[in-house]
């Protein structure tokens, strides 16, 4: 739900300033691989409806964000595509096809595309760091929806927690991938915690 | 066990 929270906020703000100042278009695209190369068994598995409406509202929302800030008008206007260049073509996407084969579980093809958007999903806030790391000052609305991209994945460890208990549930990959990406979000969660406890304007350091 | 049998997250 904050996952799917942080993508209605992006889309609200995107809408309400017709801008797209502060937000990491590479963050998505990252974002949609992630979801193609995980979701693919939307095609040959079925878990419930629930699992399938938000693999289906993620991936439409995400293609959908990109096509706003790449080329819809006013708000891609506003793109700043040389302050948002993380190469992550190279630093993000080999690393994490190298790594997804070599700890994937089997070498098939699903388990290999799973393992690397794992991955990929735990390093792709990056580009969206970076450039918030350039502009240091971040509006409101983008600070909600960082922190909010930041937490879902936080949530998940606790309910990792629970499933071990409670079902024996145990997913290393997934685990590694989840600490690895919330422990990326520590140092952004600290100032946006200070902002928010003394009610000022998010700054970066 | 090292793997989750299924993927069943998102």
């Amino acid at each position: 739900m904050l996952h799917l929270m942080s993508i209605l906020l992006l889309l609200w703000k995107l809408k309400k300033s017709k801008s797209c100042v502060g937000i990491s278009c590479r963050m998505q695209e990252c974002y949609a691989i992630v979801f193609c190369l995980r979701y693919l068994d939307l095609f040959y598995q079925f878990i419930s409806v629930y699992n399938t409406a938000m693999k289906v509202v993620f991936i439409s929302s995400t293609f959908y964000l990109i096509f706003l800030m790449r080329f819809q008008p006013p708000v891609s206007a506003t793109y700043d595509r040389t302050a948002d260049s993380f190469p992550y073509e190279q630093y993000l996407l080999g690393p994490a096809a190298v790594l997804g084969f070599i700890s994937a579980e089997e070498w098939s093809i699903p388990e290999i595309f799973w393992t690397a958007s794992i991955w990929l999903e735990s390093v792709s806030i990056l580009p969206q760091l970076i450039l918030l790391q350039q502009l240091r000052e971040v509006e409101n609305l983008t600070a909600e929806f960082v922190a909010t991209m930041g937490a879902y994945r936080f949530f998940y460890i606790l309910n990792w927690i629970y499933r071990y208990f409670a079902e024996g549930y145990v997913n290393w990959i997934g685990w590694l991938g989840g600490i690895v990406q919330t422990g990326l979000y520590v140092d952004f969660f600290y100032y946006y915690a200070m902002s928010k406890w003394y009610g000022q304007k998010l700054v970066l350091p | 066990e090292f793997y989750s049998d299924d993927h069943d997250e998102l």
